[in-house]
C-alpha cells in the first residue's frame, strides 16, 4: 500500500470529517453523481502541493474551503491530511510512514505540514521532486481529461518520458 | 541525460506497441520523434493502427479508441517507471464492455506494483476491485464516506453497492 | 428583434428550471444575463442549484451534474422551438444508473414532438428506443449497417442486440 | 418521421454503400468502439453542408473520403444522400420528401444536389435558413462535447436563444 487514508475536513463538499482508507491492489470509489468522488481526487492533489485553482476545478484557490448548503453555514478552514506508508523508501526520509497535512484559510494563506512539523512548500516540492507522485497525466488521470496524456501539443507529451527516465 | 532520455523513450516506444496490441487486441502503436536531431526538445506524435486499419493520426480515433490508446501509454510508462498509485477518474466512461474487458485484465497485472484507486460507474469495473469505498450524500450536499470492504463483506456483491 | 429575442429568452428560463428540477429531482435552474442593458449582444450565464446545494455556476458542478445541466437547456429550448430531429452522441455516459432513468423519461416525453436518434453503450438507455440499428466491423476498417428493428423482432431483447 | 434514411459511399469508415432507415420516436444506434457511429453523425452534419474539417474530425475535407485499409485501396470519392420527409411543411419546398446529396473528390470540390438536381451550397444554406437543422448544440450534440451548449464563453450561448426565436 503506498496511499493508506486520506482525511478531509472542510474540503469542498466534505464539511464534516471524513475519512477513506485505502487498501493495495486496487480500490474502487463508488457514488452516484455530484456526491463528491472527484472532490477526493482533487483533495489529493491539493495536498501534494498543487498550486493551480483551475486544474482544482475551483475559481479561486479559497473555493476550495466548504461554502455551505441550504442548511449548513460555509466554513473558513478546509484540512486535508494525507498518510503514506514510506516501508519501501521511495521518498527520501527515513520513516515509514509520512503523513501531509495541508490547511487554507478563507483569507488564501496556506500552511503545509509533514509528520505533524510546519514546513514550506519548497519542502513538500523536495519530497516529492522528480517522482512524478500527484502529476496529472502520470499518477492521476482526472475525469474527461483522457486528452491531457494524448495532447495535440506535442511539448505536453515530452512529460511523461521525462517522469520515467 | 539526451542518452537517459533516449533510453526511456525507446523503452516505452517499445512498450507502448505491447501494451496497444494487448488492449486493441491487435493493430500496431507506433510513438514518433517530430524532430529527431533535437532530441531534448522535441515533440512526440502518437500514431495507432487499430487491427486491420490504416495507420493514423490519434486525432482521427473514435472516442473509445482513444481512451484505450491513452491506458496503452500510460501502462507503456509505468513498465519503464511504475508509479506507486495511480488514480483513474472514469476512464472507461467511453468504453464498451469488450474493452473494459481487456482494459480490467491489464490493469489486474499493474496492480500488482502500483496501487490503483478506480471511479467508475461502470458494474463490470467494479467486480475486479478489491476493496470498495462508497461516498454519499445522504444531508444534502455534505459528502459522506462508506466504506464497505469486499474482504470483509464477501456477502456483499459489487454490484449491489452500486445501486 | 429585441422583444423577439427577450420573449424568447424569457421563456427558455422558465423552462430550463421546469427541466432542471425534473432532472435533478428538485433544486433550481438559473440563466442570467451578463449585460441586462445590451440584451441582444449580452452573454448568458447558466447557474445551478442541485437540491440541497448552493446555486453555483456550472464549472464547479461534477461530470454528471453538468451533462444533466446541458440536457435540461437542450429540452427548455425544444419547449419553446423543438427541433424536428435530435441526435444525441453518448450524452449519458457520466450519468449514472439513477439519473439515465430520469433522462430517459423526458427523452420519451419529447420524442412525441421530435425524432430522436442517440448513440449509446448504456443498455438502460437502449431499452427506450422504439427502433435499434447497428453498426459492425465485421470486416476490419469496413463499417456495415445491420438493422434490427425492434418492431420487427419482439423477441430480440435490446440487451442482446448490444453484445 | 423526419430524417428518413441515410446513405452513406466512400464516406469515413464506409467503404460500402450503406444505408439507415430511421424510425419516429427514438432510434438507437449500437455498436463497438471504433465501428463508425460517430461518422454517420459527422455524414449527417456533412450533408447538411458543415464547411468546417475540424468538427468533422478531420484534418483537411479530403480526409472524409475512405482511405483504405490493410486490404483495401483508397477511394476517390465520398457520396452521403439523405432524404428527409417534408409531410408538414418544415422547409420551404413543395414537396414532400426532399433528397439532399453531396459529393466530394480527392481534388477537394464538392457537389450538393436537392432531389437529383445540381445547386450551390448557398442553395443548401437558405433551404435550411433559420431552422437550426444540423446545428452543433441545438439539433446534434457530439460526442463528448457536452460543454458546447454550456460553453464558457457567454456569446457562444446566444445562439441557442436566437434559434428559438
Ligand atoms: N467549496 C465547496 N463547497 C461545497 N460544495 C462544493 C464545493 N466545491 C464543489 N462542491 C460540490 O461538489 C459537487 C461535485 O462533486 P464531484 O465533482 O466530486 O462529484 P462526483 O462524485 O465526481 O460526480 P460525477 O459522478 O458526476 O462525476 C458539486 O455539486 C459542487 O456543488
Ligand atoms: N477517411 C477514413 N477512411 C477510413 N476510416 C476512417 C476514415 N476516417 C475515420 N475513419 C475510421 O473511423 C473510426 C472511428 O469511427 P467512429 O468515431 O465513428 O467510431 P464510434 O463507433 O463512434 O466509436 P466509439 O464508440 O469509440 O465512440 C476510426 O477508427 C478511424 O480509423
Ligand atoms: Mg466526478
Ligand atoms: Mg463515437
Amino acid at each position: 500500500v503506498f496511499l493508506k487514508s486520506v482525511e478531509l475536513f472542510g474540503f469542498k463538499s466534505f464539511a464534516d470529517k471524513s475519512k477513506l482508507m485505502f487498501s493495495g491492489g486496487i480500490s474502487a470509489l463508488l457514488g452516484p453523481n455530484g456526491c463528491g468522488k472527484s472532490n477526493i481526487v482533487d483533495s489529493i492533489k491539493w495536498v501534494l502541493g498543487e498550486q493551480s485553482s483551475k486544474t482544482l476545478r475551483a475559481g479561486k484557490m479559497e473555493d476550495v474551503i466548504f461554502n455551505g448548503t441550504e442548511m449548513r453555514k460555509q466554513l473558513n478552514i478546509a484540512e486535508v491530511s494525507l498518510v503514506i506508508s514510506n516501508e519501501e523508501g521511495y521518498l527520501p526520509m527515513d520513516v515509514s510512514e509520512i503523513a501531509l497535512k495541508r490547511r487554507v484559510y478563507r483569507s488564501g494563506e496556506s500552511e503545509y505540514y509533514i509528520n505533524n512539523v510546519p514546513v514550506k512548500l519548497k519542502d513538500i516540492r523536495e519530497l516529492f521532486f522528480d517522482t512524478g507522485i500527484g502529476k496529472s497525466a502520470y499518477s492521476i488521470l482526472e475525469q474527461g481529461k483522457i486528452d491531457q496524456i494524448l495532447s495535440h501539443r506535442p511539448e505536453d507529451r515530452r512529460y511523461i518520458f521525462e517522469e520515467a527516465a | 541525460s539526451e542518452e537517459l532520455f533516449t533510453a526511456s523513450y525507446n523503452q516505452i516506444k517499445m512498450n507502448f506497441h505491447t501494451m496497444f496490441r494487448r488492449l486493441f487486441g491487435g493493430g500496431r502503436g507506433e510513438l514518433r520523434l517530430m524532430d529527431p536531431k533535437n532530441v531534448l526538445t522535441s515533440g512526440i506524435d502518437i500514431l495507432a493502427q487499430p487491427p486491420g486499419k490504416k495507420l493514423e493520426r490519434i486525432s482521427l480515433l473514435s472516442g473509445g479508441e482513444r481512451s484505450l490508446t491513452a491506458v496503452a501509454l500510460l501502462f507503456a510508462t509505468y513498465m519503464v517507471k511504475p508509479s506507486p498509485f495511480c488514480i483513474l477518474d472514469e476512464i472507461d466512461a467511453a468504453l464498451d464492455d469488450a474493452n473494459v474487458g481487456r482494459f480490467l485484465g491489464l490493469l489486474e497485472e499493474f496492480s500488482r506494483d502500483s496501487q490503483f484507486i478506480i471511479i467508475t460507474h461502470n458494474k463490470k469495473t467494479v467486480i475486479g476491485a478489491s476493496a470498495l469505498l462508497g461516498v454519499t450524500m445522504e444531508e444534502p450536499g455534505i459528502s459522506k464516506v462508506v466504506t464497505y470492504r469486499l474482504s470483509d463483506a464477501p456477502s456483499m456483491p459489487a454490484s449491489a453497492a452500486l445501486s
